[in-house]
């Protein structure tokens, strides 16, 4: 039999991979990991600033997708999710004091990033809200719509989403369930999805969504508001070999 | 015409041959001419070392593992191999030029997570399939 002593070193060569080799491998790691490249967030990411609401809310999911694995309790939708993103609320508009009723407030969000070939399993609008003084101990109705589509001349085309009850002096984060919209999102990445929030009270009358404690851009850095998209990825399609 | 008495075949045994009476096959972990048997090692994956930490919120890397050993007969249970791989090691012995051994492979793979800002901030978290070796054996 072969000599029984402890078992030679390694006699493949150890050495350094050169620049380009490690650019390569670092590639071909990121193909492996689904990352479409290495992606340079626009500013110096968020952070090395104060930490902003949805990356807080990320990392919590990202905790719980770990302690899902390990058999932990599931959070609602992560259990069938591939791949979660946050979209930061782009643009804001306020239709509220200096305007008759009804008062709302709109939200812009860029989806040219959704990744394609995944399907929306749900989708989230997380808007903070802060105690607010008047009318005081009152029941408030929230209600999310997408902006369907603008025209120019009259009212948009407004397409229901979500209905939340809610009292005046309530706080914390509101979540609002806009999964019906992504049924046309896919459709069309490059359009913007609008999304617009009104709140009223129980009689029946429009109230600014600020002065009821909903908090906008204004907002510091972690209670701003953000939406959260749950993809399932299709069957991935079998890999070039490289 | 009488047939003639059947010679009585002597009786098979289906049980392997006892590990200790093949040469060089040692319980303690090492197959034959001292290599390791088939087993999980680890791979640590460092984005730090990648200097992806900019940009991944997170983890710092993950530990991938991978299988490394030998597939020698016989595989015994910590190898946990599939029938049709003892009976290719089996084969092996007796054609070793015609057959190779089994191979040893991930039995059992499990997910990880990655936490990572895309080109407008937004916060991305992807969930990977099969990327972590949770067991090897031999196939």
């Amino acid at each position: 039999g072969g000599g029984h002593g402890p078992r030679p070193p390694h006699t493949c060569p150890q050495r350094r991979l050169g620049a380009r080799e490690r650019r390569d491998m670092q590639r071909e790691i990121l193909a492996v990991l689904g990352l479409p490249g290495r992606p340079r967030p626009r500013a110096p990411p968020a952070a090395s600033r104060q930490p902003a609401s949805a990356p807080l809310f990320m990392l919590d999911l990202y905790h719980a997708m770990a302690d899902d694995d390990d058999g932990g309790p599931p959070r609602p939708h992560l259990g069938r999710a591939d791949l979660v993103m946050s979209f930061v609320n782009m643009v804001e508009h306020d239709h509220t004091l200096d305007y008759q009723e009804p008062h709302w407030k709109e939200f812009l969000f860029d989806l040219t990033q959704i990744p394609a070939g995944e399907a929306v399993t749900a989708a989230e609008f997380r808007i903070y809200k802060e105690p607010s003084t008047h009318p005081l101990n009152t029941t408030l109705h929230v209600s999310m719509f997408e902006v369907a589509q603008e025209h120019s001349n009259r009212e948009s085309d407004l397409f229901f989403l979500d209905l939340q009850t809610l009292r005046s002096g309530d706080e914390g984060w509101l979540v609002l369930d806009v999964t019906a919209a992504s049924d046309r999102w896919l459709l069309n990445h490059n359009k913007d999805l609008g999304l617009r929030l009104y709140v009223e009270t129980e009689d029946g009358h429009s109230m600014d969504p600020g002065l009821a404690g909903l908090l906008g851009q204004q907002a510091p850095r972690s209670r701003q508001p953000f939406m959260v998209t749950f993809f399932r990825a299709s069957p991935s399609p079998v890999r070039a070999p490289r | 015409a009488v047939r003639p008495l059947k010679r009585r075949q002597p009786k098979k045994t289906n049980e392997l041959p006892h590990p200790n009476r093949l040469p060089g096959i040692f319980d303690d972990g090492h197959g034959s001419r001292g290599r390791d048997v088939c087993r999980r090692h680890e791979l640590y994956v460092s984005f730090r070392d990648l200097g992806w930490l900019d940009w991944v919120i997170a983890p710092q890397g993950y530990s991938a593992y991978y299988c490394e050993g030998e597939c020698a007969f016989p595989l015994d249970s910590c190898m946990n191999a599939t029938n049709h791989a003892i009976l290719q090691s089996l084969v092996h012995l007796m054609k070793p030029d015609v057959v190779p051994k089994a191979c040893c492979a991930p039995t059992k793979l499990s997910a990880t997570s990655v936490l990572y800002y895309d080109s407008s901030n937004n916060v991305i978290l992807r969930k990977h399939r099969n990327m972590v070796v949770k067991a090897c054996g031999c196939h």
